[in-house]
């Protein structure tokens, strides 16, 4: 991939969503 | 620079904040990046709804420039 940042903060945008 | 975790916790922390009166806005933007994870929109997708999403809230753009890879970027207007 070749946004590996952007992959990063997805990752945590969909944690941070299951959370809430 | 390489961004970590906690970066993007505060970032997504900064954009909450921001939008407290207009939660629909931060729902948004965890919409993209969940659309963007299953790779139903690619980078320059995000680049497009982001720069929409987040027009008027340069500081916010130049945060979420800071995650894009080399090549990319949202232009602030002046």
């Amino acid at each position: 991939l070749p946004a590996p940042q952007l992959v990063m903060l997805a990752n945590v945008a969909a944690v941070t969503a299951a959370e809430s | 620079q390489k961004l970590k975790v906690e970066d993007a916790l505060s970032y997504l922390d900064q954009v909450k904040i921001r939008f407290a009166n207009d939660p629909g806005i931060y729902n948004k933007f965890l919409d993209i990046m969940k659309e963007f994870k299953s790779q139903s929109i690619d980078t320059p997708g995000v680049i497009n709804r982001v720069s929409q999403l987040f027009h008027g809230h340069p500081d916010l753009v130049l945060g979420f420039n800071a995650f894009l890879p080399p090549g990319y970027r949202i232009e602030v207007p002046k």
